[in-house]
């Protein structure tokens, strides 16, 4: 089971988790330790790498237009900064005494709180950017909502027109976003419901077609023409619910998939 | 994205503080 849901973010923090975990198990076993090193260096790359997240997330917030990020982003931020700070305080106490318990502890925390800092920032940039995609699903939503309600060619046009680019945008960023999910049973929905919408949409355009045929020449069959119009956008609909619901799941749930 | 790539080097940073520190106490174990 993969303890991060997206490649990118596996990538970034896959290894350091390993480094820390190592660590954590290696000051475990051997409680009294040796002397630490002088960790001066190393700890002032992490704050200066510190110091340019923050300013990037700050622009990040400042530049955003998704509300949830603006609020979330912050403690994230401020996670990473007090870790930060401890790592600070466990080299000035190590060079005191290489041999200093509390440093060590400071060392591990500030570690994990690092970790912990940039998994909450990752996951909050990721979840905004799966919103982006919910936003452009939210639209396909919209239109098949109207379907129902067009009984002109003309409106029939414009509805293709207004709906084949939300179409082409949802097709290409989910396809991108499935790409990216560690989840195989995610993935495959995913794929599946996409493969749904595109097989779908030209056959509700066809109905809707002939929906529209029929309702011009005298309305025989209308209500089969329309029943078998409202079927087709329904199951897109569920198609793209489904698909919204699975972008938003980030943790494995065994039970649920059992 | 630029925040990724600020994310990419606070791992790689705290991998090599945590690398550079494990090897005094690895030598114990």
């Amino acid at each position: 089971m993969p303890v991060f849901h997206t490649k990118t973010i596996e990538g970034i923090l896959e290894p350091v988790a390993q480094q820390v975990s190592r660590l954590v198990i290696l000051h475990e076993e051997a409680e009294d330790g040796n002397a630490m090193p002088d960790l001066e260096k190393p700890v002032m790359a992490v704050s200066k790498a510190v110091v340019n997240l923050v300013k990037v997330g700050r622009e990040t917030i400042n530049s955003s237009d998704d509300p949830i990020l603006k609020q979330d982003m912050p403690a994230a931020l401020h996670r990473v900064e007090s870790a930060s700070k401890l790592l600070e305080e466990a080299s000035s106490l190590l060079k005191a005494d290489p041999y200093s318990q509390p440093a060590r502890k400071k060392l591990i925390e500030g570690a994990r709180g690092i970790l912990q800092g940039t998994s909450a920032l990752l996951l909050c940039f990721d979840e905004s950017e799966v919103r982006k995609i919910i936003r452009e699903c939210k639209k396909v939503l919209d239109y098949l909502a109207v379907a129902e309600v067009i009984e002109t060619m003309e409106d029939l046009v414009q509805f293709v027109k207004d709906l084949s680019p939300c179409l082409t945008r949802v097709s290409r960023d989910v396809d991108a976003r499935q790409q990216e999910l560690t989840h195989q049973v995610h993935r495959e929905i995913l794929m599946r419901c996409l493969e749904g919408v595109k097989t779908l949409s030209p056959i509700l355009i066809c109905s809707m077609k002939i929906f529209i045929q029929i309702f011009h020449q005298g309305g025989k069959g209308i209500a089969e023409a329309a029943e078998n119009r409202n079927y087709l956008t329904g199951r897109m609909t569920d198609e793209i619910n489904e698909i919204i619901r699975v972008l938003q799941l980030t943790t494995y749930d065994e039970e649920e998939w059992d | 994205e630029i925040i990724l790539e600020a994310c990419k080097s606070i791992a790689a940073a705290t991998g090599a503080l945590v690398k550079a520190a494990s090897t005094a106490q690895r030598e114990l174990v």
